[in-house]
């Protein structure tokens, strides 16, 4: 159930 | 040169076990300061990050920064011919095309030594940007696993919810619902029982179990494990490791439908 979110949208490239 | 010697060789080998799961081939990050980690699961949607600092070891020498890129599943494999009690010496030349591992036993005078091909590891570096968490738990570690382990018979999400009532672990599925609410306490005189709830404002998030079951395979290196959450953000689940180090997981929200 929902929408497995990556953490590409919460955490940039250093 | 990188040479370290770490008198109780089983506190790698756990760190080794605790994320050999979620991630597969990774670069350990030699500096003069620590040993570190930081690796993605294959899908993007958690993060290791681990550290062990120089003090650990009885003796750290790192002429220059390496990254020994591995398989750990090998190393896995390698540190099941580790007694309890060894003691554990990695070394690399700066050339670094291979590792050597050495598990020494102190009692029985016995020297085991391993030779581990190296990878090239292309790994990207995640920025993980500092954050004030709004809600931060400290519990027994123990305890997390087993709040896991019982709600991934009822679901395979879980909603956690930190408000001024305590701390809900809640899972739906078929067969129904399962809900299990902690409470501060720092009664109890055994300071490993206590469960500490900081809370500046609400959260809730909703995370897979799956995940959450992998990350407490870092069970055995700490007796607590202290969460971090903040709205809408990944959640952080870190296992202190004494005063020497950390394993921390990083693990993005389920939205809601």
């Amino acid at each position: 159930s929902g929408l497995q979110a990556t953490l590409h949208k919460y955490f940039g490239y250093s | 040169m990188f040479e370290a010697r770490l008198a109780n060789g089983n506190i790698f080998k756990m760190i080794v076990e605790s994320i050999r799961e979620l991630v597969v081939d990774v670069n350990i990050d030699c500096s003069t300061e620590e040993l570190s980690i930081q690796c993605m699961d294959s899908a993007h949607v958690a993060l290791v990050s681990m550290s062990l600092s120089q003090s650990a070891f009885d003796h750290f020498r790192c002429d220059r920064s390496l990254s020994l890129g591995l398989n750990l599943p090998n190393v896995s494999k390698i540190f099941k011919m580790m007694g309890r009690d060894d003691t554990m010496v990695l070394k690399a030349e700066d050339s670094a095309d291979k590792l050597m591992l050495m598990f020494e036993n102190d009692k029985s005078g016995t020297i085991a030594d391993f030779e581990l091909k190296l990878m090239a590891i292309e790994a990207e570096q995640l920025g993980v940007p500092d954050t004030a968490y709004k809600c931060s738990i400290s519990m027994p570690s123990s305890e997390f696993q087993r709040i896991v382990r019982d709600l991934q018979v009822m679901g395979d999400t879980c909603k956690i919810s930190c408000t001024k009532e305590g701390l809900k672990f809640s899972a739906t599925g078929q067969i129904g619902t399962g809900n299990i609410l902690m409470r501060q306490n720092v009664a109890s005189e055994k300071e490993e029982d206590h469960v500490t709830i900081d809370m500046e404002e609400p959260v809730e998030l909703n995370f897979a179990l799956r995940y959450l079951n992998f990350f407490t395979k870092a069970t055995p290196l700490s007796p607590t494990v202290i969460l971090k959450m903040s709205p809408g953000l990944p959640i952080v689940i870190e296992y202190p490791i004494e005063q020497l180090g950390h394993v921390k997981y990083y693990l993005a929200p389920k939205m809601e439908e």
